[in-house]
């Protein structure tokens, strides 16, 4: 400091205050009771300092998940916020869990809490990541599938922060396509 | 109104903050 007198460490706030969610599979529980709200933090520094304090993502065991969600905003396709939207998947080989996994997590995180999306961030709910023995994946999940614009440059900004090949396309997934699925396969609505 | 918005290299020199 200028005077020479030590100042306090003021941390960084953030726009939003964020909720980490840690689901493990229990087959003796209901959905509900294994998704377990973890912590909640709104700076940097109490953001890192739950990074470090956590496994990262390729440490998990099959069938667990990862969520951050905006305050307030439940990880499930009920949510108010959720129940119109949809997700921008990114599917993983099994080959690239480990480094591929916990970089591409990390980058959705500072994404969400860096406020990356630009005029589109009111629409971001938050994000996912699915540890599955078929393979892994990461959803970036928006409040609103009507709202194309939005939908897309989400979708342009997530493949340039993740450096995913242009040639490789990603899909956005309505939640309630989701939901009725009869087989395997949801449709994308927009790539 | 105003937006809180951190690059990412910002975010990452944090990383080891005390």
């Amino acid at each position: 400091s200028v005077s020479g007198v030590p100042q306090p460490y003021i941390k960084h706030p953030l726009q939003n205050m964020w909720t980490l969610w840690y689901y493990e599979n229990d087959r003796n529980k209901n959905w509900e009771e294994n998704q377990r709200e973890v912590t909640s933090f709104d700076t940097v520094e109490d953001f890192w300092s739950l990074f470090h304090h956590i496994k990262q993502a390729s440490e998990l065991k099959q069938g667990c998940d990862y969520s951050l969600f905006k305050k307030g905003i439940l990880p499930m396709w009920e949510d108010d916020a959720n129940k119109r939207g949809g997700r921008w998947l990114i599917n993983l080989e099994k080959k690239h869990r480990g480094h591929d996994l916990n970089n591409y997590w990390l980058e959705v995180l500072l994404c969400l809490i860096g406020e990356a999306f630009d005029d589109y961030h009111e629409d971001v709910c938050g994000a996912v990541v699915n540890i599955r023995a078929k393979g892994d994946k990461i959803g970036i999940w928006t409040s609103d599938a009507l709202k194309s614009q939005s939908v897309v440059e989400i979708g342009r900004k997530i493949k340039t922060r993740l450096n995913i090949n242009p040639n490789m396309p990603i899909g956005y997934q309505i939640h309630k396509d989701t939901m009725a699925k009869s087989g395997s396969v949801t449709k994308n609505t927009y790539t | 109104g105003t937006r809180i918005v951190y690059e990412r290299a910002f975010l990452l020199q944090l990383r080891n903050s005390p």
